[in-house]
């Protein structure tokens, strides 16, 4: 464990902390792409089939029961307590579009044909895509909730810092997971757009941002 | 074990 990851980890839990709670408050989830949230709850439900097969320590088994518990949890908030807010129209991403081409390839790259194998690098793939119905909502809708964009720019930095992980850990201990880089580079490369768009309107006070 | 060790990321 590195700095890194460890501040990446945390700004994943406050990203999704963030969008739970303002779900919860507002009681409202006008805005928010339920697709993503399910994908998500996916990428979580099948990378963490090890969590009863190996133990790597208490943090790793913690911090995967809580993320499971949260994304489940915000799923159950959208699409069954305030379905009604659920902005449908406006969530109409095609996520076969996604998911296609992350199970084609995660049979065709992979590093054993083993179920566990095939199941966590699917989860790798469609982590890097599950963002993009929400990102598509927010160009449908022609604008984000501050309390959105926040939520995107910790899931960013999460990504970022994972990043920066690799770099530190490829030069100290040689660690090099070549599906796990490629697949988080991509995912990162969807963010900068944002991040763009969030260091250059957001940070300044308008509260709304609206993509191109 | 090696496999198990390299995913000891979340």
């Amino acid at each position: 464990m590195n700095i890194f990851r460890l501040a990446g980890d945390m700004s994943h839990l406050v990203a999704i902390l963030i969008l739970l709670l303002k779900i919860w408050r507002s009681r409202s989830c006008a805005g928010i792409s339920g697709k993503s949230q399910v994908l998500f709850a996916l990428v979580f439900t099948t990378r963490y089939l090890d969590l009863f097969t190996s133990f790597i320590s208490a943090y790793n088994t913690v911090m995967k029961v809580v993320f499971l518990a949260l994304s489940y949890a915000t799923v159950y908030l959208i699409y069954m307590r305030f379905r009604n807010s659920y902005d449908s129209e406006n969530d109409t991403f095609r996520v076969e579009f996604l998911l296609v081409p992350v199970i084609g390839l995660s049979f065709l790259e992979n590093y054993s044909f083993t179920p566990m194998e095939i199941l966590w690098t699917f989860s790798i793939f469609l982590e890097s895509v599950a963002i993009m119905p929400q990102l598509f909502m927010i160009t449908k809708t022609g604008e984000a909730e501050s309390i959105t964009n926040h939520y995107l720019f910790f899931l960013g930095l999460y990504r970022a810092l994972y990043i920066v992980n690799w770099v530190w850990r490829y030069h100290t201990e040689g660690f090099f997971d070549q599906i796990a880089v490629v697949s988080g580079v991509v995912q990162t490369i969807f963010y900068c757009d944002f991040f763009y768009l969030y260091v250059t309107r957001v940070l300044r006070g308008r509260g709304k941002m609206s993509l191109p | 074990d090696e496999e198990a060790k390299a995913k000891d990321e979340l």
